[in-house]
């Protein structure tokens, strides 16, 4: 079986939101995960 | 043993579960052994269709795959439950410690196989800026969406539509006409015309969106794929606080959905029988796609418990519209936090 999550994220930065702003992805192809880890900020 | 002779119905029913157990274990280790070689050496793996693939189109995988429910539906004794659980763990990888009960409360392995796990085993980061993973498993894909008809790659040198995948979005009065305007450089669109296009055509068409106020982020759409074993917890949890607004469950086939099957056969994951939850989050839009294989056919929604996935069918159209359900109050849906139980995958 397989997840796909589709979503949206700020992506440049912004006055507003600080340096902060744009979206990371804290995993890579092949990591192992687990429920309630980070897939990024 | 019962009165009507039918002394060794289940150890039978035993054996041929451990001896699949032991074919299975075999072929999966064959098959890591040949992605890590692969891996080791730098080479990715690349789409080739095969006549293994060709050929399980013809099976009745649907039917196989409730056969495979009904089998591992089968109650055993209690003190074999373990001995069974603990061969299943011991070739799958997976940790019974976590459990939330003893082995022996579990009456058959389609009931072990989505267990839930004891409290704190899966810690929530809840930071309101993580977005976190729903499910246990092992990422397959990561990345930006971008450009017209915006894909995602199945594997090297295939890739598939995400709209064929998610369906058609049907919530476009959520998205408030000032909140979608495309990235500069491009003419914006008269309002009227906006109302006309589907939330996808604005957003794949040109995934980075921003609102008229130029303080405001740019946003991008982003997707993140991750392939559950057979050993992993099977139940899906809430990725960030969202609202879901609508369900869609696609009635398809179900291939595997393993490494192989990945390279070798077209269009997996939107051919196969899936549950798409859209919705909106902080940031925007979500959708987070369950999508089934042989093994484990059904997807159970915990929002949505007389949901039933894997029917049988008489005839299967692959054109036929998904099965939609908006839910109350609309506009709202159903609210759900970080780390949320959402649904679970079940053997067959």
């Amino acid at each position: 079986s397989t997840v796909v999550l589709v979503f949206q994220a700020p992506t440049i930065k912004s006055p507003n939101r600080g340096d902060n702003s744009n979206f990371r992805f804290c995993i890579k192809r092949g990591d192992k995960i687990r429920v309630g880890e980070g897939l990024g900020r | 043993n019962n009165s009507q002779g039918n002394t060794f119905l289940l150890p039978g029913a035993t054996l041929a579960t451990l001896l699949m157990l032991g074919a299975l274990h075999a072929r999966r280790m064959y098959d890591d052994r040949k992605v890590e070689e692969a891996r080791e050496k730098g080479i990715e793996i690349e789409f080739k269709p095969d006549a293994k693939a060709s050929f399980l189109r013809l099976l009745p995988l649907r039917s196989i795959s409730r056969i495979w429910g009904f089998m591992t539906s089968v109650e055993y004794p209690v003190w074999m439950r373990p001995y069974v659980y603990k061969a299943w763990a011991r070739a799958f990888h997976s940790n019974l410690e976590e459990a939330a009960l003893p082995l022996g409360e579990y009456a058959s392995l389609r009931e072990f196989f989505v267990r839930t796990l004891k409290q704190g085993s899966r810690p929530i980061d809840h930071d309101p800026h993580c977005l976190v993973s729903p499910v246990d498993g092992i990422v397959l894909r990561v990345g930006e969406l971008k450009g017209v008809g915006a894909k995602i790659e199945q594997v090297k040198g295939f890739s598939y539509s995400v709209s064929s995948l998610l369906g058609s979005s049907s919530f476009l009065p959520m998205i408030e006409e000032g909140d979608m305007h495309e990235q500069s450089g491009e003419q914006e669109s008269t309002p009227t015309e906006k109302t006309k296009k589907s939330w996808w055509s604005i957003s794949l068409a040109s995934p980075r969106v921003r609102d008229t106020a130029t303080t405001r982020p740019v946003k991008g759409l982003y997707y993140c794929v991750i392939y559950l074993k057979p050993g992993d917890y099977h139940r899906i949890h809430s990725p960030v606080d969202w609202n879901v607004l609508v369900r869609r469950h696609f009635s398809g086939r179900l291939f595997p959905l393993n490494e192989r099957a990945t390279r070798t056969i077209r269009n997996l994951y939107f051919e196969n029988e899936r549950v798409v939850l859209e919705g909106m989050w902080q940031e925007g839009y979500l959708a987070m796609a369950a999508v089934g294989a042989t093994n484990i056919g059904s997807i159970e929604l915990v929002i949505e418990p007389e949901l039933r996935t894997n029917q049988p069918r008489k005839k299967l159209l692959h054109s036929e519209p998904p099965e939609e359900r908006v839910y109350e109050p609309q506009g709202v849906g159903m609210m759900l936090k970080k780390g949320d139980e959402v649904g679970a995958f079940n053997m067959g």
